[in-house]
């Protein structure tokens, strides 16, 4: 069974899809073979892939409500080891088309549950799905629910300000309700420090906040603020092929090997 | 009657609170009376005008949800001619609260209008009030729907990334189908560009390619990227009163004349 990590917080702008993307390419690049949801009806996650509007014929869209199943949608990337089922602006109208659907806030979570009993596989390759990574909207809404309910972790990107650290508080409380109510295995898998400008005393005081607070779950790896990383989406390439060399590519890395020892401690 | 404006962009962490807060102490300094709306669960422009959660006992839930008038929830914010309506978390939950209600989508505006025939003064003041800005959440749904069918513009914050362009075309589209159905008067006041970092090039073809495409709908006016401008929300205070001579509180309160002028051709 592949390990499924949200890339979740309400908080908009603070590199949740640049998480997503990138973290997903370091994985495959060290072998991993990697399956990316794209639950954000913007469809950043897509767009920074390389993956038109046009090609979005089917999408995390139709899993959610035409029932489709995960392995119709799936599109290959371009890169080794990391497939992706895009999204669609028709996302934004699933809450209220599953208003009183019943197992509204498992979609996600039984659409994983089949395509990981059917292999889990991504079109040609053999080697079974072994991370499945979900970007998420930035709110709390049915979208982001149903992502958490279907995952075993939560992965926080967490930009240092002030107004990033306010919601960190309502986010735990939301892990813990769909703990309780949903899914007794979710976890917060670990909280990831980005766009880290170390000129900015504003974010070295956020960081030791947090890690104050947070202690371990605070991912040692910091993802430093780094223009060839947000110039890399309007290429549809994550930075990683971008720009192997750059600060932000080598931080990425180095969060996915974190990632994997801390997934091997678990 | 008061202006009625909107900060709205789904692509979250493109300054929309901080350009309410900011634009809304600007015009308070310049003699307008300022009502700002707070309609984002996360309540960010409440806490950057240093409301504490404690003082929310009455908020926008309550002016949505449970039909109490608009000048039964007004904060005074300690800025002569800047008043507040706060948001709490509850907000979150009002897209399902209102599922079958009638007129759903124009909870905002029949509330605004009530307040607007009663005077619309707030607390003590004598003074009428002249501008309403209403932060919007990062997200097209049922709060930002009504801000914009209460509202006479929509004012577009922009970061010059490259996400950020992406979301133009569907936030658009969203207006111009508010326009259609919900508000004829609706139209897009301007585009202001924020965080604009003169060192890096993708800011710079990114405004480039906006004002290629919006012409005169893309303000003078650029808000630089300027940390003093992201302290000033941990200190409860808009930029303007925390740094009056920071880069960006010069651009904000330029931003304000530029708005006024604007106003006044309309
Ligand atoms: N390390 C970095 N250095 C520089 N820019 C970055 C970095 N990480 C992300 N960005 C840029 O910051 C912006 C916000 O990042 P991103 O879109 O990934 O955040 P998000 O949390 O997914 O946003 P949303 O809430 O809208 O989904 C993007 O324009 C992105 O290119
Ligand atoms: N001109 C600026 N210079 C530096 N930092 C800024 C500037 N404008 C905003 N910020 C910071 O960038 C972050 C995002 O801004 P803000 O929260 O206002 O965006 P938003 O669009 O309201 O976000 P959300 O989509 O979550 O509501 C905040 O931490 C804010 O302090
Ligand atoms: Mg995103
Ligand atoms: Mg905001």
């Amino acid at each position: 069974r592949p390990r499924v990590i949200v890339m979740a917080n309400q908080k908009g702008g603070v590199g949740k899809t640049t998480t997503a993307i990138n973290l997903g390419t370091a994985l495959a690049a060290v072998g991993e073979q990697v399956l990316l949801i794209d639950l954000d009806p913007q469809g950043n996650a897509s767009t920074g892939l390389g993956i038109s509007q046009a090609q979005r014929v089917r999408s995390t869209y139709d899993v959610m409500v035409s029932d489709t199943p995960v392995e119709a949608c799936v599109l290959a990337t371009g890169i080794p080891g990391l497939h992706i089922v895009p999204a669609s602006f028709d996302l934004a109208g699933v809450e209220m088309e599953l208003y009183d659907v019943r197992r509204r806030s498992y979609r996600m979570r039984d659409q994983l549950s089949r395509f990981c009993a059917g292999g889990p596989v991504c079109g040609n390759d053999v080697k079974p799905i072994s991370y499945v990574l979900i970007d998420c909207p930035p709110s709390l809404n049915l979208l982001t629910i149903n992502a958490m309910s279907a995952a075993d972790a939560v992965l926080v990107p967490l930009q240092c300000e002030f107004f990033a650290l306010e919601g960190l508080t309502q986010l735990m409380k939301t892990v813990e309700l769909v703990r309780s109510s949903l899914n007794p295995r979710l976890e917060i898998q670990g909280v990831v420090l980005t766009m880290f400008d170390r000129r900015n005393n504003l974010c070295g005081q956020v960081a030791e906040d947090v890690r104050a607070h947070l202690g371990d779950k605070v991912y040692k790896t910091v993802i430093p603020r780094n223009v060839r990383v947000s110039e890399a989406p309007s290429y549809g390439k994550p930075a990683i092929v971008y720009d192997y060399k750059c600060a932000g590519s080598r931080a990425y890395l180095k969060l996915a090997s974190e990632m994997i020892r801390r997934e091997k401690q678990l």
